[in-house]
């Protein structure tokens, strides 16, 4: 499937904010 | 060990073997895992993206996972 610029902008902004929780998820754990 | 419920582990898997840039889509999820109660599979869903396991893509209804891309 081919995806517009926006569309992937707007992927990648969802992943980085979904290693952002995993990335506090892990830290409360320590 | 991860910290998952055999069903979340189970669903992580799927989303994860989807290789494609749009991700797993909901609706092929609950193919794969006929079966599953919906809301099982809702649930785990949003516990996964809560966790940042997995992100939404192209729109709600579809996902990919963090690791692994």
């Amino acid at each position: 499937v081919c995806l517009t610029e926006e569309q992937k902008r707007k992927i990648e902004e969802n992943r980085q904010r979904a290693l952002a929780r995993r990335a506090e998820r892990l830290a409360a754990q320590q | 060990t991860n910290g998952l419920t055999p069903h979340q582990s189970q669903i992580l898997s799927l989303i994860k073997s989807c290789k494609g840039n749009e991700g797993m889509a909901f609706e092929e999820l609950k193919n794969r895992l006929h079966g599953m109660n919906v809301n099982t599979i809702r649930q785990a869903v949003e516990f996964l993206s809560n966790e940042g396991h997995i992100y939404s893509t192209i729109d709600d209804e579809h996902y990919k996972c963090t690791d692994g891309d």
